[in-house]
C-alpha cells in the first residue's frame, strides 16, 4: 500500500469521525442530508459483498467493518435517535436520491468487469458513489450557516477522492497489470463534483470567513 | 495483485 492510498482512506475515515462526532457528541445532524447517508450506505453494501468471501488483509476486512457500521449507525442516528433527528433539516434535503440509483444500476449492467452478480455490485456502488454526494452539495448551498464540522466533513470526503487518484497513477506506474478503468472515470468525476465546493472550502479558509456556497 | 478482479481498495 503506497502513501497516496493510506492518506485517502485516512482521510475517508477522519470524514466520518468528523460526522459521527457531530452526531454522537453534539447531537445534532444539521446541514447533514440524510439521502446522501442513505446513498453511502448502499454504496458500502454493494461494494463490500465480498466480505466473508474475499480476505485481502486485516487492514482490509477492519476499515471495511468501519465503514459499513459507521454508515448505517448514521443513517439510524439521523432517522430514529429522538434528539438527533430533530435537528435535520428535511425540508431543504430534497434531491430525489432514488433517482440516482437506477441509473447508476443500468449502467452497471452494462459497463462491468466481469457480467457477474458481485461485479456488477461493484461497477454498481462505484457509480452510485460518485454521485452519492449531490444531495449533500445541494443541502449546502440551501444551508446559511454551514458550520465547521459540516464543512470539514464534506472536504475531507472530496479530498479522499483527490488522495485515490494519486494512488492509482501510482499504481499504474509500480504495478503494471492495475488498470481499473471504471474507478478511476467515476473517481475523477466524482472528484470534480466537488470542485466548486473546494474553492469556497480553501477561499473561506483563506480569508479566515465563515463558509457559504452560492445558491 | 490478487486473483480474478478481487478489488483491493475500499
Amino acid at each position: 500500500m503506497n502513501a497516496f492510498r493510506l492518506a485517502g482512506d485516512m482521510t475517508h475515515l477522519l470524514s466520518v469521525v468528523v460526522l459521527l462526532l457531530k452526531i454522537h457528541t453534539i447531537k445534532s445532524c444539521a446541514g447533514i442530508s440524510l439521502k446522501t447517508q442513505e446513498l453511502y450506505a448502499l454504496v458500502f453494501a454493494a461494494r463490500y459483498l465480498d466480505l466473508f468471501i474475499h480476505f485481502i488483509s486485516l487492514y482490509n476486512t477492519v476499515m471495511k467493518l468501519v465503514f459499513l457500521a459507521s454508515s448505517f449507525s448514521i443513517v439510524w442516528y439521523m432517522r430514529r435517535h429522538k434528539i438527533v433527528r430533530r435537528t435535520y433539516d428535511k425540508d431543504h434535503d430534497t434531491f430525489r436520491h432514488h433517482f440516482l440509483v437506477l441509473p447508476c444500476l443500468a449502467l452497471a449492467l452494462l459497463i462491468n468487469e466481469r457480467f457477474t452478480f458481485r461485479e456488477v455490485m461493484w461497477a454498481f456502488s462505484i457509480y452510485l458513489e460518485a454521485v452519492a454526494i449531490l444531495p449533500q452539495l445541494v443541502l449546502l448551498q440551501r444551508t446559511r450557516n454551514i458550520d465547521n464540522l459540516t464543512g470539514q466533513y464534506v472536504f475531507f470526503l472530496g479530498a479522499y477522492r483527490v488522495l485515490y487518484i494519486l494512488n492509482w497513477i501510482y499504481r499504474y506506474f509500480t504495478e503494471p497489470h492495475f488498470v481499473h478503468w471504471i474507478s478511476w472515470v467515476a473517481g475523477i468525476v466524482q472528484t470534480l463534483l466537488y470542485a466548486d465546493f473546494f474553492y469556497y472550502y480553501i477561499m473561506s479558509w483563506k480569508n479566515n470567513v465563515k463558509l457559504e456556497l452560492p445558491a | 495483485e490478487t486473483s480474478g478482479l478481487g478489488h483491493d481498495e475500499l
